[in-house]
Formats: C-alpha cells, sequence, structure tokens
C-alpha cells in the first residue's frame, strides 16, 4: 500500500513540467526515503534524478519499495486538472497496476480522483559516484534561464568556462558570437541573488544549448541553480525544492574529436 | 565542434 499526501500539490505540478519535455516514460521509485525517478532523455545525453523526501509529505505511507512506470506527459495531463492550491494524494496498491492521483481542493468541497495505467518499463539505472568537481557555481536560476534562452538565439552549442574571472558562457552561429560573463557578487540585498562560484580548478566544456534550455523549465521550483563542472563528467544542474529534495539535471558534454 | 558524449560514458549500469 503507497499512500502520499503532498500540501503544496503545486509542486508536483512543476515537477513535471520541469521533465516531461526531456524524459517520455520513467519508473517512479518509492521507498521509505521518499518517491524519486532517474531517467534519461531517448539519446541517453541528459538525466534527470528527482528525490521528494518522504519528511515532506504531511503524510507518507509506504510499505514496500514500489517502482510505477509512468508517461511523463500523461502524468502531466492529470496534474494540469489540479488547482494550484489543491492538496494531492498519490495512491497505489501493491502488486497493482493502476495509480491513483486525487486532488483536494482548500475549501475541501471538491474532491476528484484519477486514475492511470502504470507501464512495464526497462530499468536503465545509472550509478552517479560523488564526485568532487573543478568547479560549482549557484547562481540566481532566473538569470542562467535568461542566458540559455538568449545565447540559443546566436548558436546551437555553448562554451562554460569557469575562471577566478567568473562564469563565462560563449556561443557562435552565423551572424555572430557571444560572450556572457557572470562574476562573483555576494554583496546582494537576499542571499538568493548572489553568484557565488568555488573554483578548485580552471573547467571549460561545451555543451548542447537545447538541453541546458530544457533544463530551464525547473527555474519555478527554486529561485537559485547550483551548476557543477569537472573536465571528467557530465555538467550537473540542481534545482533545490524547498524542505522537500531536489531536481538535478546531468547533461554530458561534447567530445573534442 | 566535436561529437555528442553519451551518459553511460560516464556513468555505469546498476
Amino acid at each position: 500500500m503507497l499512500e502520499l499526501r503532498l500540501v503544496q500539490g503545486s509542486l508536483l505540478k512543476k515537477v513535471l513540467e520541469a521533465m516531461k519535455d526531456l524524459v517520455t516514460d520513467a519508473n517512479f521509485d518509492c521507498s521509505a526515503t521518499g518517491f524519486s525517478l532517474q531517467a534519461m532523455d531517448s539519446s541517453h545525453v541528459a538525466l534527470v534524478a528527482l528525490l521528494l523526501r518522504s519528511e515532506g509529505f504531511e503524510h507518507y505511507r509506504c510499505d514496500r519499495n514500489i517502482t510505477m512506470g509512468m508517461n511523463l506527459n500523461n502524468v502531466s495531463k492529470l496534474l494540469k486538472c489540479a488547482g494550484n492550491d489543491d492538496i494531492i494524494t498519490i495512491k497505489a496498491d501493491d502488486g497493482g497496476d493502476t495509480v491513483t492521483f486525487m486532488f483536494e481542493n482548500p475549501k475541501q468541497d471538491k474532491i476528484s480522483d484519477f486514475e492511470m495505467k502504470l507501464m512495464d518499463l526497462d530499468s536503465e539505472h545509472l550509478g552517479i559516484p560523488d564526485a568532487e568537481y573543478h568547479a560549482i557555481v549557484r547562481m540566481p536560476s532566473l538569470e542562467f534561464s535568461r542566458i540559455c534562452k538568449d545565447l540559443s538565439s546566436i548558436g546551437d552549442t555553448v562554451v562554460i568556462s569557469v575562471t577566478k574571472e567568473g562564469i563565462k558562457f560563449s556561443t557562435r552561429g552565423d551572424i555572430g558570437n557571444a560572450n556572457i560573463v557572470c562574476r562573483q557578487n555576494t554583496t546582494v540585498d537576499k542571499p538568493e541573488e548572489a553568484t557565488v562560484i568555488q573554483m578548485n580548478e580552471a573547467v571549460s566544456l561545451t555543451f548542447a544549448l537545447r538541453y541546458l534550455n530544457s533544463f530551464t523549465k525547473a527555474t519555478s521550483l527554486s529561485e537559485t541553480v547550483t551548476i557543477s563542472l569537472s573536465s571528467e563528467l557530465p555538467l550537473v544542474a540542481e534545482y533545490k525544492i524547498a524542505d522537500m529534495g531536489y531536481i538535478k539535471f546531468y547533461l554530458a558534454p561534447k567530445i573534442e574529436d | 565542434k566535436g561529437s555528442q558524449g553519451r551518459m553511460e560514458s560516464f556513468f555505469k549500469p546498476v
């Protein structure tokens, strides 16, 4: 028996919006730790890892570990039927082949439930070891989103370099080239407006902009994004989900021929 | 421009 009650239902709506264009079908894993997912895009260039910890739910019952395969576009369609202020409850029976999403409005005078068939999906779980990154940059998520969008009007790929000077995003295309540098800036009114650069070693890597643009669909989940870079590893863009966990996007770099 | 890397080149299946 699985029963998860999330008072801030809008979080789940935002999480699905952030993932549904990147990943088509995915297994949601439910355990005592929380509600999680790891999935790749169809070309295996990007990976998304989601964790919503059990403590973040008002009620969390998961008698045994359950894996539930779902089409994210269909889940997103169902969650669009929930109001932004609704409480969302996810229910499933052990060994069942359906999941139920229940929505309650704040006045508690409208209750909807939607039952969806589960899918049997091959699991493609990758082991992601903890790593020391060459550079970790925390910046406002809206700023990162703006940079990715602006640069994709000029080029298809971006070179992200971190040096003592700051984090530099560079692209080139038919009409010319562009460079955007963000320097460390901690003299801000609110901590979430800061750009904080931790650098152990200078690093420079090339990435496809369309994936980064897809990651920025998570912008509404967090005011800041943390970008981790290492020369031998995929980039990680992490959006923390307040009091609950995170959504992390991994992107494999372009490799020099 | 270089070729696009894939996740499996960096992380192994478990």
